[in-house]
Parts: structure tokens; sequence; C-alpha cells
């Protein structure tokens, strides 16, 4: 309706189609931050090279469709993290993954999560590759090692590792370290981990708001 | 539900697009290119409480109602033009992290609009 005719639903004076437009786009704007817990829009700090994105999104494994769960108030979601390569030395590479939110670590819970990370080996070798999980002391002052995995890789290519508890219970406090330290007589220098297009990353399976429910039951 | 056209003064669904560039979201959302987010608009006489679209049962027990009420003096309180069906939105974005998050946000488009 034009401006200054009467409102068809309410009967109030109508907004002129430009305001009536910034009034929709803000309210558009309003629920979907409302409804991913965020205050304010992201301010992305670390962009992701389109390559790394492509080569993740590859493996993000879908949310079964129609696995909505039963209350609105749980909302489960996919989260991949790349890695930021930590203090790193020829005997071990260390990776942190970060995952800080306008929420409190308690309402999110990680179903599942895995580390994916892609190696370049010379042919006809085996690598054996010790994972360390790290997870921040009682008062958050040093890393201690919560538990640790050995792998065997015997291809280039792809791996993924799923990770435990302890793990899981690191992301959802937030913050994740990881250290990949190759054990064996393989030279290191003829191994290559990750790469612009294949920076490792933790593929993350989380259900946001579940825990007010459990707590409320 | 019936779709808004020209003049339309009856409830229905208006189709609105949020274009995510036209709102300068599209370097931290990276999947969908914008969203339908429509919404519902118009008059809901009492004669048309409860108006079908999707609930022609339930339209029908107010009419009765109505019938009763008009009997016994005029019935009180008037009626919406609401959401009558709803479907979640998917999008792929980024945190503030940079993590790449995928989730289903559940009722975010309108899909139908009817009478309360």
């Amino acid at each position: 309706p034009k401006a200054g005719g009467q409102c068809p639903a309410c009967g109030g004076p109508t907004l002129e189609l430009e305001s009536q437009r910034e009034l929709l786009l803000h309210l558009a704007k309003r629920s979907i931050l409302d409804k991913l817990h965020l205050s304010q829009r992201p301010t992305l700090n670390r962009p992701v090279s389109r390559a790394a994105l492509r080569t993740a999104l590859q493996r993000l494994h879908g949310v079964p469709q129609g696995a909505l769960p039963e209350d609105n108030r749980e909302q489960e979601c996919e989260i991949i993290s790349f890695a930021e390569t930590g203090l790193s030395t020829i005997n071990q590479t260390r990776l942190d993954f970060r995952f800080s939110s306008d929420r409190t670590a308690g309402d999110r819970e990680v179903q599942q999560a895995s580390l994916m990370f892609f190696v370049q080996l010379p042919s006809n070798t085996t690598w054996t590759l010790k994972v360390r999980v790290l997870v921040l002391g009682p008062h958050n002052t040093n890393l201690t090692l919560a538990t640790q995995y050995l792998l065997e890789v015997d291809a280039s290519g792809w791996h993924q590792l799923l990770l435990g508890p302890e793990a899981q219970a690191a992301y959802s406090q937030g913050h994740l370290t990881l250290e990949l330290v190759p054990e064996g007589q393989v030279a290191q220098s003829s191994v290559s981990l990750g790469g612009t297009a294949h920076r490792p990353f933790v593929a993350a399976r989380v259900r946001v708001g579940g825990k007010h429910r459990i707590h409320r039951r | 539900g019936i779709d808004c056209q020209e003049g339309s003064r009856m409830c229905c669904r208006q189709e609105f697009f949020v274009d995510f560039r036209e709102i300068g979201w599209h370097d931290w959302i990276i999947q969908p290119e914008g969203y339908a987010m429509n919404f519902c608009i118009g008059q809901c006489p009492l004669h048309v409480a409860g108006m079908p679209g999707i609930a022609a049962s339930f339209h029908t027990a107010v009419l009765n109602l109505l019938k009763a009420n008009t009997a016994a003096g005029t019935a009180g309180g008037g009626s919406c033009c609401v959401p009558t069906a709803r479907r979640p939105l998917s999008l792929l974005y980024y945190d503030r992290d940079s993590n790449i998050v995928k989730t289903d946000i559940p009722d975010m488009v309108v899909e139908a609009c009817g009478c309360s």
C-alpha cells in the first residue's frame, strides 16, 4: 500500500516502501543472528583460502536430512576448524583449534570429532605417527597430555583419525591442541604434512542447546 | 495458504527474498546466497477465522463457535494472519574463529499463512 494509506492488517499508518524494506531486512538479520545464537555478525580474522574450503567441504559429511532434533531448542551443526599451526619443530607439529562462540561452553555437546590431515609420502613407505591430545591444565596455564593415538600411514593422501572423549571435551571447552610426532626411521624431510589446499582440520558434529534441556529435565 | 497478489487485502503470504550480498553478509555466509524470509499480511475477519490453507476442520469448528457465541452475544477477540507452515534454512557460514559451520535453522522460511 502507498505511504499514508492504512495498513490492511492492523489499520495503523503504513510505512513507505523503502522504510518497510529496511525494517524487513533488519528483521531478517536479527532473526538469523538470534537463531545462530550470535549477538552480532562475525568479523573474519583468519580468512580461509577457497582451495582449503573446497577440499574440506568435500569431506564434510552432510547432517542426515530430517535429522533435526525433535526439540527446536536443540540444534545440531557440523563444524570444520582449520588448524593454526602452533610451535612446530622438525620432530613434531603442533595444531591448535579454537572454537569460541557467543554461547557458553556448557551448552554445546560434541557428538563426534575427527582429525583430517593430508600426508605426502615417498612410495612404498610406512610412516608411524603419534597423535598426542594436549589439554589446558586446571588453572588454564599449561598444556598437559590427556591421551595419545598411534597411527600407521602407508599411503599419500587424506587420513582421518576419530578423536575420543578427551579431545571432544577439550573441543567443547573451545580449545583443542594436537601434537603430531612422527615415530620410526622415515626421514622427516621426505614427508610433507598439509599445504595451503590441504590444511589439516577437525570436523565435528556438535549439538547446541541440548545441555539446558537435559539440565531442565 | 494463499500468496499475496497486487492489492490483496485478505490474509496471504508476501514473498520477501533477502540477498546476503545486498546486506553485506556474503563474506561470512558461504551458502546459500540469500533466503526467502516471506511474511504474513492481510485481514482476518471473523467469518474466515481458522481459514483453511491447511486447517479446514479448524475453520468449521470456529464457525460453529461463532454461531453459538453470536446467539449468546458477540464473540470476543480477533483473528490474526499468522504463519501456518514453515521450513528450516540450511546455512554454511564462518564463525568468528573462521571455523566453517553447517547447520539447519528450524522454522526460518514461512511457507503458508492462515488466520488464527
